[in-house]
């Protein structure tokens, strides 16, 4: 026999030479730039890659293509518009869809392209996200996955936050010893920079080998210094944003009823779970606070009849009875939320509770309520009447089959928020970790003033609560352009007294704080502005009237046109190249919903969004001008 | 300021920039047949960028039009409009139409002034506002031909002499200082020329942020591409 050696089919005929993460970050407005550039070493065209991954909370908003000296350039569109011109490319399956569902935190794009012989491709993509204070830090995430060691591999970022930058922490899941000295930060007062570039020897996985070790997630947080009284509030370039989370707030007692499904469908891993997370969420109950427990399946057992103080016995007692809750029956999840919400107003009513504290029903559940009232807007208009604005919701969605929207829909009518609770080994650290975020109110509703004759296009600037850990932001236009200063007045009620601040926010001077470097700052806040009020607007058109929701879609997918975003209402569309035998093939960026990665997780990776489109160019008719650039 | 002439029969486009002296006063558009003057005078950055280059932009453009009557006298600030002996001023926080028997304006608050002159010549010109406590730069305008076809052939300026087209071949595409954008050889005039592929934006669509069109950029002012040199533009007054 002889001997036939294979010839490798994993020859390298793609090069990728350069990958660049570039990340500024002004006043909690992250920008992004990721940048490929790969050269087609074949003697015959082929289809080159790109994938990223960026966080669900980002927005594209901008994707490019340049081949051999041609850019093609993404545009955003209305999703729907954009849908019916694109119809005929849709039945003609001519189209890909780019953005899928990615783990939990974030999202992959995706795009091909076809690549002649011996030509290079540079791939852009841009994004943009307002970082949210989570426990007292922000936090930038960067997925990094280049299939082979890279040339120029880069992850640079710049943090300006003129309050000033209490820490900043770095990590990566694929730092090794010998990894870690090159990750390199500098942190000043006002300014970090934080860069991580090995050289193409550091990245492989052994020596001559073409595997890469630089794969995962690189990780960065940070927090800001925080100013007592007002918060902080930054000018730029006419739009303003108020950051406010005073430090050393006591805070506000709470009286919280765990509605916690016991269903069928809880049974097993999800059952455990949730009594191991309970048991760890009432160690950290305040003896200040009073709680409840209420289990249902089609029937409702309440632990004790009115809510309890947590005193070291009562905690001790109602563990005995979380470790005894097991999984069986339907799910009623109307009367189970009546039954809560009853037990708040009637011990409000018996003036059982501290006068000042918060009232809160924490829904824990996996399912589609069948059992007593099983129309979803029955029960979201029961819970609505029966809290009164007086209470607030949070939900906590368990694993893929749970109705989503409609928890989030009654969170959102009732003060609160729902989170989805992802199926693994982490579900009670993530119970947790939601419970802590939402378990500390230092401020009931909190109202954030501003002259009305200095402002205008304000973003919410009223909230039911401030959380220990989190931050307050609103973010408007000042209608007056030369306003150097004005006066901004906070409200909210704290746990011994009333919390009211007056004073002058003026616009700090960029040019002394990042002397040489202010160039870069444009129009960040504009920007932010615009994000903070799509994402509001997003929420919006998702409760309330009719008309109102109609209203906020329509305002939302102005804005995100306008500022290209691309939301759940828009698509970033992108033409690509003629192929060969003359056929033209546009791309989509879409933005998921929640309910789409839902989806996307149950049909377990193989969900593609299929929506198609023919690029549509709106041009210009072609002129000859002189502009600044 | 920087120069885009498109070309949309070739489906292409040429660039240039041109960097003076701030307060420079330079010769857009001429045509003695018609009697069509457009200039524009250019104002530089507040202070110089830390990359050192100083940008100058148009600020203030006079238009003549002297069959017609009418002058027009646009600046950053406000709107002149002078026509058979009578002044009009707008401003550009003011959104307004006006239409005569020889000229149409339509300004669009803080954005663009539409002008229309009968018979011969319809542009906009753009308002690009910036943040008045903004380091580095200032307002300034962009100048945008709508419709040239009734000029002369005897039209020129640095605009107007690209108004009837122009004959050019690119070849020998090679790698540039930035891979991003390569670099060839452009026959032009007469001229071998090293020109560059990359990109300017036009902010007639989206003020803010413009956007992009590839063009084939002539360096060191235009030189080659422009008839003479582009101090050969520049006049004394803006009328």
């Amino acid at each position: 026999a002889r001997s036939l050696q294979k010839r490798s089919t994993n020859e390298l005929t793609v090069e990728v030479y350069s990958v660049t993460v570039d990340c500024t970050v002004t006043s909690r407005f992250a920008h992004t730039v990721m940048t490929s550039k790969a050269l087609n070493r074949a003697n015959r065209s082929q289809e080159i890659f790109f994938e990223v991954e960026l966080p669900k909370t980002a927005f594209i908003t901008n994707f490019s293509m340049e081949i051999d000296g041609e850019v093609y350039v993404g545009e955003v569109k209305e999703k729907e518009k954009a849908k019916k011109q694109y119809e005929k490319a849709v039945s003609s399956g001519q189209t890909a869809g780019l953005v899928k569902a990615s783990g939990r935190k974030m999202e992959k794009f995706s795009v091909s392209v076809n690549i002649a012989a011996k030509s290079n491709v540079t791939f852009v993509l841009t994004y943009e996200e307002l970082l949210q204070r989570k426990l007292g830090q922000y936090e930038i995430l960067t997925r990094v996955k280049p299939k082979q060691p890279v040339q120029e591999f880069k992850i640079v970022t710049n943090i300006y936050e003129p309050q000033g930058i209490a820490f900043v922490n770095t990590h990566a899941n694929f730092l090794t010893n010998e990894l870690l000295p090159l990750v390199e930060k500098t942190v000043t007062d006002k300014k970090a920079h934080i860069s991580f570039s090995p050289t193409l020897e550091q990245q492989r996985k052994c020596q001559g080998c073409d595997e890469t070790i630089i794969e995962g997630d690189f990780i960065i947080k940070y927090d800001v210094n925080r100013a007592q009284g007002l918060g902080d509030i930054h000018i730029v370039n006419g739009y303003f944003v108020h950051f406010f989370a005073p430090p050393d707030l006591p805070r506000v007692p709470k009286n919280v009823v765990f509605v916690i499904d016991r269903s069928g469908s809880m049974s097993g891993h999800k059952m455990h779970q949730t009594r191991e997370a309970l048991q760890a969420i009432l160690k950290d109950l305040h003896e200040e606070d009073h709680f409840a427990l209420v289990a249902f399946d089609n029937s409702i057992e309440v632990w004790r009849e009115s809510l309890t103080k947590a005193t070291k016995e009562n905690l001790s007692e109602a563990s005995r009875y979380v470790s005894n809750i097991h999984s069986r029956g339907s799910t009623n999840i109307n009367d189970a939320m009546m039954r809560g919400v009853r037990m708040l107003i009637e011990d409000r009513e018996e003036k059982k509770l501290p006068e000042r504290s918060i009232d809160m029903i924490l829904l824990l559940t996996d399912g589609n309520p069948d059992g007593g009232k099983a129309s979803l807007p029955v029960i979201q208009k029961n819970v609505r009447t029966a809290t009164g604005g007086n209470m607030t919701v949070f939900c906590l969605g368990f694993g893929n089959d749970v109705d989503y929207p409609f928890l989030d829909v009654m969170s959102r009518e009732n003060k609160g928020l729902a989170r989805r609770i992802f199926e693994g080994s982490d579900a009670t650290v993530q119970l947790q970790g939601f419970y802590e975020e939402v378990s500390s109110p230092l401020l009931l509703e909190v109202d954030l003033r501003y002259p009305d004759n200095a402002v205008d296009f304000l973003t919410t600037n009223h909230f039911n609560q401030l959380f220990n850990g989190s931050e307050i932001v609103v973010a408007g236009r000042l209608t007056d352009n030369d306003l150097d200063n004005f006066l901004v007045e906070v409200y909210g009620q704290g746990f011994e007294e009333d919390f009211n601040v007056q004073g002058q926010a003026s616009a700090v001077d960029w040019d002394v704080i990042y002397p040489g470097e202010e160039y870069i700052f444009g129009d960040f806040t504009e920007r932010l502005w615009a994000y903070l009020t799509i994402q509001q607007l997003l929420d919006k058109s998702k409760t309330g009237a009719t008309d109102e929701k109609a209203n906020a879609t329509a305002k939302a997918l102005d804005m995100a046109l306008l500022y290209s975003f691309v939301t759940p209402l828009t698509s970033m569309v992108v033409t690509k190249p003629k192929t060969e035998d003359g056929t033209e093939s546009p791309l989509i960026a879409d933005k998921l919903t929640e309910e789409q990665r839902q989806l996307a997780e149950r049909m377990s990776h193989r969900y593609v969004p299929t929506r198609a489109h023919y690029p549509v160019m709106n041009y210009l008719p072609p002129t000859h001008f002189v502009d600044g650039d | 300021p920087h120069f885009m002439i498109e070309l949309p029969d070739r489906e292409d486009a040429l660039c240039f920039n041109i960097n003076d002296k701030p307060g420079t006063i330079f010769n857009l558009v001429r045509d003695p047949t018609s009697g069509i003057l457009v200039n524009g005078q250019t104002i530089g950055d507040k202070k110089t960028p830390p990359d050192g280059k100083i940008n100058t932009y148009f600020w203030r453009f006079g238009i003549v039009h002297k069959t017609l009557g009418v002058r027009l006298d646009v600046s950053t600030e406000d709107i002149w409009v002078l026509q058979d002996g009578k002044q009009v001023k707008l401003l550009w926080s003011d959104t307004a139409g006006l239409k005569g028997p020889n000229v149409d304006l339509l300004l669009t608050k803080d954005r663009s002034l539409t002008v229309t002159l009968r018979d011969s010549v319809k542009f906009v010109i753009l308002l690009h506002k910036v943040w008045k406590r903004h380091p580095y730069h200032r307002d300034y305008l962009g100048f945008y031909t709508l419709d040239s076809h009734l000029l002369s052939p005897s039209v020129h300026g640095l605009l107007g002499q690209f108004y009837h087209g122009i004959e050019y071949e690119v070849s020998d595409l090679r790698p540039g200082e930035v891979p991003e954008k390569p670099d060839a050889t452009m026959f032009v005039k007469g001229q071998e020329l090293n020109v560059t592929r990359g990109w300017q934006r036009d902010f007639r669509r989206d003020v803010k942020n413009g956007e992009n069109v590839p063009c084939w950029f002539i360096h060191s002012n235009g030189t080659g591409l422009l008839d003479g040199d582009f101090t050969d533009y520049i006049v004394s007054g803006l009328f």
